[in-house]
This record gives C-alpha cells, sequence and structure tokens, in this order.
C-alpha cells in the first residue's frame, strides 16, 4: 500500500481494500478539510463510506457525488479515487473549487455498491447488481439503480430476480440504497446530486420513469449543455445529454427521479467513456483522462449550484 | 472465479423498429443468458451485449436468419479481463 496519496497510482485499477485505504490517507493528510462518514453497512456487513470535504459550518448546502453503484463500471470508482485527491489539490488554488468549497460541502461515495465491487475482484468481473439473496430464486442480487422510491417498480425495470435491472422487493430493499436516502433525508440540505455510471457518454437528468418533463428542464438542459462542452473542450469527448427517458430509455426506479423528487433540484446522473471498443473492461491508461474530462463537467454543475441557490 | 473464455461481445445496431423489437425480445431469452452491456433505445443506436460461448451460434444464426447486422466488438472477454489483471499486477509491483 502506498504511503501517502501523492504516491498512490491514479493511473491504475485498485481494490476495495487499497480503495478504502487511499480514503485514510487522505483523511490524514487533511484533517482540516477532508473527513470520512460511515452512512452504512452493505448486505455482506461491509461499511459504506462517504467522504466529506468541508470548510467549515453546520448542515451547509451541499454537493453529493457518488460512483460505483454499478460494481463492474471500475473506471467510476477510479475516477471518484481521483476526483478526490483533485479536491484536496485544488481546494486552494483552483478559484471555483474554492469558492464552491467556501458556499458548500462536498459528500463523495466513492465505492458505492462495496460487496458488488468486491465480487467483481474475487468472482465475477462483470458483476452489477448488489449481493442480496433473494427468497425463492437462485439469483442473486437487486439492480440499485432500480430500486428507489420514484416510479418504483414500473416499466424498464425487471420483476425477474435473474435480470440485470431486477427491482428488488421492495423500494430501498438494498442497504447500499437505503443508506444513501437516509443520509439525504437526514442532511437535508444537499443542493446538487450526481450519480456517476458508465459507458454510453452521456450526461442525464430526471425523469426516467414518466414522460412527463420535469418542471426544471430548460435549466438542467442548459447546465447539461454548458457541462458537456466543459468535458468536450478536453480531448473532444463526444457526449448526449437530455432527460433520461427521451435519451436512452425508460428506467423506473433510479436514483436521480428520486433525488429530484424529494427535493434536489440539480440531480444529474453521467455515463462516463468507453469509445465502444472496451465496455466495462476500460483499460487503466483511461481512468485519468476520463477523470479529468468529467471534472471539467462536474465544475460547471457545482458552480451552477453555487451561484443558483434555492 | 467465472472465466469468460470464448464469450464475445457483439454489437448490434438495429435500423429499425421492427429490428429493434426482435433485440429487445432477445432480452427475454434467459437461456441464452445474454449480459447486455448497452440495453436497445432507438434505432440507429448501438446494443452491446456480451454472449456465452454456447450461445453464440444460435444468437448470431437468428440475427443473420433476421437480417440484423452485427459486429463483433469485443472478440474474447477473457483476454480483456486478462490483460486487465496483469496490468493491475504490474503496477502493484511498481
Amino acid at each position: 500500500l502506498p504511503f501517502s496519496t501523492a504516491t498512490f497510482d491514479y493511473t491504475s485499477y485498485h481494490s476495495l481494500d487499497e480503495i478504502y485505504a487511499f480514503m485514510d490517507l487522505l483523511v490524514a493528510e487533511n484533517p482540516n478539510l477532508v473527513s470520512k462518514l460511515e452512512i452504512g453497512q452493505s448486505t455482506e456487513n461491509r461499511p459504506i463510506y462517504v467522504l466529506k470535504f468541508s470548510k467549515g459550518g453546520t448542515n451547509r448546502p451541499a454537493i453529493w457525488i457518488d460512483t460505483g453503484i454499478h460494481s463492474r463500471e471500475w473506471v467510476t470508482q477510479a475516477s471518484g479515487v481521483w476526483f478526490a485527491k483533485k479536491i484536496v489539490l485544488d481546494h486552494e488554488n483552483d478559484e471555483g473549487l474554492a469558492s464552491i468549497l467556501d458556499k458548500m460541502d462536498i459528500f463523495l461515495e466513492i465505492v458505492t455498491n462495496p460487496d458488488g465491487f468486491a465480487f467483481t475482484q474475487a468472482q465475477n468481473r462483470l458483476w452489477r447488481k448488489t449481493r442480496s439473496k433473494q427468497s425463492g430464486s437462485r439469483c442473486v442480487g437487486v439492480d440499485p439503480n432500480r430500486n428507489w422510491d420514484a416510479g418504483f417498480g414500473g416499466s424498464g425495470a425487471s420483476k425477474n430476480p435473474c435480470s440485470e435491472t431486477y427491482h428488488g422487493p421492495y423500494a430501498n430493499s438494498e442497504p447500499e440504497v437505503k443508506a444513501i436516502v437516509d443520509f439525504v433525508k437526514n442532511h437535508g440540505n444537499i443542493k446538487a446530486f450526481i450519480s456517476i455510471h458508465s459507458y454510453s457518454q452521456l450526461l442525464l437528468y430526471p425523469y426516467g420513469y414518466t414522460r412527463t418533463p420535469v418542471p426544471h428542464q430548460k435549466e438542467l438542459h442548459e447546465i447539461s449543455e454548458k457541462a458537456v462542452a466543459a468535458l468536450s473542450s478536453l480531448y473532444g469527448t463526444k457526449y448526449k445529454y437530455g432527460s433520461i427517458i427521451t435519451t436512452i430509455y425508460q428506467a423506473s426506479g433510479g436514483t436521480i427521479d428520486w433525488t429530484y423528487n424529494e427535493g434536489i433540484k440539480y440531480s444529474f446522473t453521467f455515463e462516463l467513456r468507453d469509445t465502444g471498443r472496451y465496455g466495462f473492461l476500460l483499460p487503466a491508461k483511461f481512468i485519468v483522462p476520463t477523470a479529468e474530462e468529467t471534472w471539467l463537467a462536474l465544475k460547471v454543475i457545482m458552480e451552477h449550484a453555487r451561484d443558483h441557490p434555492y | 472465479t467465472e472465466t469468460f473464455v470464448g464469450h464475445q461481445v457483439l454489437r448490434i445496431v438495429p435500423t429499425n423498429d421492427e429490428e429493434l423489437q426482435m433485440v429487445q425480445e432477445l432480452q427475454e431469452l434467459e437461456d441464452l443468458q445474454l449480459d447486455f452491456w448497452l440495453a436497445p433505445r432507438s434505432p440507429g443506436h448501438p446494443v452491446d451485449v456480451r454472449v456465452p460461448f454456447p450461445s453464440l451460434q444460435p444468437l448470431k444464426a437468428h440475427l443473420e436468419a433476421n437480417g440484423i447486422s452485427y459486429s463483433i466488438m469485443i472478440e474474447d472477454v477473457q483476454t480483456l479481463v486478462d490483460d486487465e489483471q496483469m496490468e493491475m499486477l504490474r503496477s502493484h509491483r511498481r
């Protein structure tokens, strides 16, 4: 294991233990900025951690970012690690980030589905779901992006436990989902929520479960346009953007539909790179470029949230 | 550890609603154990699906019989998994 986050290898994929050790190092090195919260435990009793980046204050407006809810999307967890270090590196020198942190806290959940992630490392590299057992079924796991209480069980989710889009027995049945739901509700002041997936190069906003446009569609669309332009400016990566249902397909029980309905206006979800050659086996040399370009888009969203309090 | 020897990832691009419907129906065929990496969206948009070795011939025959074009995006998934594993080990040694 590395002795510091300066020597941590950001150009490589890492195990769950290594990522958790990285978090501890980051907290130890930056006690006045970074803290680690345990927001719950997974089905297999692994701790679920969130990094909090804060310059102080109580219950300040906050930005939430999560990566790795679909465990095989390794470039997302790896990007989350890079984002964490980037925040530490830039929190004083980068005017935009500094001013965000002057007003808001940032919460970053790097491994949203730790059981699934551990399973991808040990048993099945292409595992996507959680690892909960389903009564009466030989199949394991729930799609944690169909398990939220927003059109739960509707079209665009499967009732078949063997399906990759199985919605689970009831909303929030997965502790990985419930942990975030509880955290968001208890916090009560989260103003932007960004959930990061891979791989089809999209920036999406609600809704996924209904064709009814969200009341803030125009604003969310304009933010998306700016964020995608910023992202593309670095390496020319092409992104599409729009609401989930109009840009990809109907999907019920999704994360950001719930957060939007919970009152978090700036709810977005990314689908990071792949160019369509490697899928979930994106070579490690793409981690840093992917994270770098995504960070530019994240900053656009975060700065908008900073400048448009509600 | 589950291996993916002989698994391929096919890229299918449905060109019209009829083809899209046929590709969507593949999602329901559990026997084939298909793993949709990019689910069907709309005509013109790619669908990436990991196909276990025993399902390759039946699936390809089905697609060809219905005139649905496809290409092989990943020839052998296990090769990429092995490459990734090697890269991680190399990085650790470094």
